[in-house]
């Protein structure tokens, strides 16, 4: 196996219930209400996660103009991907647009951030 | 990604996974961090879906991104995504679908959906190993009863396998990061090895969510991509999800 200590370890024990050096915290729980509107049921944790989604979403922003050394795939990002988003089977699309409305971000980037794992393939 | 699902001598499921995400997009010079996985770590939410008042499922995931990778169905499932590469992937389905073909389900969308709408793990199986999609992806499903744990090894448009617990057999788990199963994993990124020597040593008497917790916490099988850990136990209705750090020395995937 990948057996490159100090990087790699024997198989550790004792470290439940979580503490030390490698547990940052527990995950706070929230509430879906899927009786509400698709369009409403983010609210909550959107506005509690605001700040950080807009600072991840920037770091993509920032990397794409560093590799591509261009912004025309934002701009592609922010004007196209809108058209799609009521593509999506529903009750996703709805979904997606009440994050970027409660989110300020634009409706493209929010859409790309949910179809990450399809792109990232690349 | 690592998930594991495990049957206990009792006949009790565990399912549990490190979220791996993050890599080659910005590495922290100054703390040595993947950049993407730090920005995710404040995103991480536990969200209990329910409808009139009642839960439908509960699940580990990122605030913006309404697909689920970690859930789980109180008292009848879980379920965990992992990521699988291939030539064949998910950007050609994605071309498609901007090009209007549109058969195919977007992954994060199908495992919220038999979050939401399974009522079984056959059923849930059958969705996750038939349904097309727009890009190749393990998917690692727990039921609720002794034998019901599965990966299930998909293409884009085809179930390659579906490897499940055979207890009669010794095989009281399986685990999966992000290789197909029946081959090597990359030499460079074999977290396998190390996560199976480790429930080896555990051995099935001994497996609880305190030490696949441990397995989980063992380098490199968490690493500088490890966002967060969640240990499930359909029986118990727990769903426990805990963010992870992973201080040097330690394997940056």
């Amino acid at each position: 196996a990948q057996d490159v200590p100090p990087y790699t370890e024997d198989c550790r024990s004792g470290t439940y219930p979580p503490s030390g050096p490698t547990y940052r915290g527990d995950v706070s729980w929230y509430t879906v209400n899927l009786d509400q509107p698709p369009s409403d049921r983010w609210r909550k944790i959107i506005s509690d996660k605001k700040q950080p989604l807009t600072a991840m979403m920037q770091h993509i922003k920032d990397l794409t103009k560093y590799i591509f050394h261009t912004e025309k795939l934002i701009d592609l990002v922010d004007t196209k991907l809108p058209g799609l988003v009521g593509k999506l089977p529903p009750p996703f699309d709805e979904e997606i647009k009440g994050i970027a409305d409660e989110s300020g971000l634009p409706l493209g980037e929010v859409m790309l951030f949910n179809i990450f794992y399809e792109i990232f393939t690349v | 990604c690592t998930s594991v699902v495990a049957e206990d001598t009792s006949g009790k499921l565990l399912h549990a996974r490190n979220l791996d995400f993050g890599l080659f997009l910005g590495w922290d010079v100054k703390n040595s961090t993947w950049m993407i996985s730090e920005l995710l770590k404040p995103l991480v939410v536990n969200v209990n879906f329910q409808r009139n008042n009642k839960t439908v499922f509960v699940s580990t995931g990122f605030a913006g991104y309404v697909g689920m990778l970690t859930g789980m169905k109180p008292g009848i499932l879980t379920l965990t995504m992992n990521e699988r590469f291939s030539l064949d992937g998910g950007y050609i389905g994605v071309l498609e679908w901007i090009l209007g073909i549109r058969q195919g389900a977007w992954m994060s969308f199908l495992t919220r959906s038999v979050l939401e709408n399974a009522t079984s793990y056959e059923e849930a199986k059958t969705l996750l190993s038939k349904t097309v999609l727009l890009a190749p992806a393990y998917f690692i499903l727990g039921g609720n009863q002794s034998g019901e744990g599965c990966v299930i090894t998909r293409s884009r448009q085809s179930c390659l396998d579906i490897w499940e617990l055979d207890i009669q057999k010794g095989k009281w788990y399986v685990l999966e990061t992000n290789y197909d199963h029946w081959k090597p994993p990359l030499p460079i990124d074999n977290r396998r090895d190390p996560a199976m020597k480790c429930m080896n040593r555990t051995t099935q008497k001994n497996i609880s969510i305190a030490t696949i917790y441990d397995m989980l916490s063992t380098k490199p099988v968490l690493n500088k991509l490890t966002t967060y850990t969640t240990v499930m136990s359909v029986s118990e209705n727990k769903l426990e999800g805990y963010l992870r750090d992973c201080p040097d020395p330690c394997m940056p995937w």
